[in-house]
């Protein structure tokens, strides 16, 4: 399982939570307007959190993230 | 099997779960309006909880949570 | 195997039944109007039964639980 | 595999036969109008008989048991 | 692989047939009208007979067995 | 793999042919006019012979044998 | 992988070929007009041929073989 | 992965390809009109040639081998 | 899974992250307009971050990169 | 994986390519106008080269190889 | 996974990269004109680049590289 995540503004984040018994961010990947960011589910990832305008495509079509 | 959330105001709750004998909240991640939280069944998380008004995507097609 | 209950009244209750030789109750999870569950079928619940008023999304389309 | 069996009218019983050599009943559920009890095959049970005037979803479609 | 058998008749037979060089009757489960039993092929069971009049859904549809 | 046939006539035989180096009838069900009998491939059956008038259910459509 | 063969005319020859390095007819089945073999792909069988009229159903369709 | 060839004239010929590091012919099947050979992908056979007039079945449609 | 990138201007980068509990660039690969690269997820790149105006092909259809 | 090669023109070579660090070709087989050549990707042979004008079938639909 | 590529123009480039840590261009196949290469992923390509006029195919449809 992966998605695709690409930024309709600057400042966009895509954070990766941690597996496991505790739930942390372990990363944040910033992303400026026009940029895509391809992401898995991962040993390390099982939750991941999108925060700003952002378009989503997912094998559950597509959404958008933020005020729009 | 992973499903996304999107809130659709603040104070949206996504809580996790324990998978085993015992059925116990673990976790929860609280989103604001326009977040999206994308997450998986594990190791640990065999049910998952939405509290508040959100958009749900999943295999199943898309369901809303809250008193709209 | 998963699937999705959203209660449509409070005091809906999602009960995991025990997986093995004996079939007894060993969770029930309440849920308010708007509250929504997911729960996959796991080494411990191989039987979920759903008492009250509730949208139930699987694989074979949705149902509704309750005297509607 | 597993399917959903909605009562239709109370006293709706829904039985476990064990897998094996041996076919007998190791469980019966008693479901009362409305509710709704979802059942996998499992290690114990390879063959489930329903009594009683249900809506039973499955992956055949959806089939009515009782004399209705 | 599994089925599901609708008695349309009372005394409905179905029989299971033992798995291996030998081909025997090992179970007969007696249904009434309106009776439901849902049936999968296991260790045990490598074939199985229906008699009397009944509906009968698998993965290739619906056939109904009896003199109809 | 499993096939399902309805006798049309009485006196349908539905024969298993042995799995291995040699070919040879281990087994011959007979089936009177509208019985089924539901069968699978298995470690000791690997072709089936259907003898006599029968409508026969696979993963490829309908066929009909005999000489209707 | 399995395919049904019925005959449509006395005399029709289903074949098995040898799988391994060499290939040579190891059994051949001698099929009457409306009689049906149901015959699958095995340890010992990796070709099949198919003399006279019939009619194969197959994953890819059907065919007749034979000179109609 | 198998296909179905069928001779649409005398003296077809369908040539088994050596797997492995050499290729070579290993077996050629000659087909007269009409008769169908179903062949499969195996230990010994990783290519396979076909000379002469015939019609192929495949997952992938149905191509017709020769000058026709 | 892969997907499948093309520059539709020069500069285009495609850029991987590297699997496991760190997040950093590990590589990217220039591509100039009209160039196509293909590219897996793997042991050693579990996102993927594509910079400048470039089509991107996934199961997920189409979705382009850049300030187009 | 395979997919079909039908030469539309005499001459046409379908080459292997070696699978490891090293690409070379291991083997050529040259195929006369009408002649049909279906190919599996091996241990041997992770790319296949095809030169001369021919249709060639995949799972990805048709395409002709050549200056047609 | 492999995908098909047709040289649109001569002195095409299919270029295979490394898998692993590193990611370095190890083969790179030049094309003529009609010139068809059809190359998988494999232990030792896990990105694929394609220089020049090419139609290339895969399971999410065609593209088209170069200035076309
Ligand atoms: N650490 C959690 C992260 C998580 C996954 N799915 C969730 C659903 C709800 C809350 C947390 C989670 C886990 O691996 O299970
Ligand atoms: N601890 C339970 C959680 C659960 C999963 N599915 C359920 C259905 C009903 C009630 C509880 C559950 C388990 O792992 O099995
Ligand atoms: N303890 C039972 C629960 C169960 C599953 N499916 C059932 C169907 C009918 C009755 C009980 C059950 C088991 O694991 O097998
Ligand atoms: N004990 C039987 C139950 C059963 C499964 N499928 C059947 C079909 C017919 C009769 C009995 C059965 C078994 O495990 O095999
Ligand atoms: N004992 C037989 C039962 C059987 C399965 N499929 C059949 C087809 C025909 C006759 C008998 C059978 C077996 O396991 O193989
Ligand atoms: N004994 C044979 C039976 C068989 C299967 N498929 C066949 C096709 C043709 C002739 C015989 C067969 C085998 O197991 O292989
Ligand atoms: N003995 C051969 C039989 C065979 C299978 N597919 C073929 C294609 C062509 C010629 C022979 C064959 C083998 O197992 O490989
Ligand atoms: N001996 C070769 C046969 C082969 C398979 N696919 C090919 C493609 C082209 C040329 C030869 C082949 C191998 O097993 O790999
Ligand atoms: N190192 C991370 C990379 C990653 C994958 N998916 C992510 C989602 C969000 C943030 C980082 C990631 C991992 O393997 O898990
Ligand atoms: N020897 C290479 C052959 C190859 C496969 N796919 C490629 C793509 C491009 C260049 C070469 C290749 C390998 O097995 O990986
Ligand atoms: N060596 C890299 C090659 C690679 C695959 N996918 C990528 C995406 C971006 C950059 C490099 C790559 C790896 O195996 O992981």
């Amino acid at each position: 399982d992966y998605m695709i995540i690409k930024a309709l503004e600057d400042g966009v984040q895509v954070i990766g939570l941690t597996r496991g018994q505790a739930t942390k961010f372990h990363h944040s990947e910033k992303l400026d307007r026009g940029e895509v960011l391809v992401v898995q589910f991962t040993d390390h990832t099982s939750a991941i959190k999108v925060k700003g305008s952002a378009e989503i495509k997912s094998s559950y079509g597509d959404i958008q993230s933020g005020h729009s």
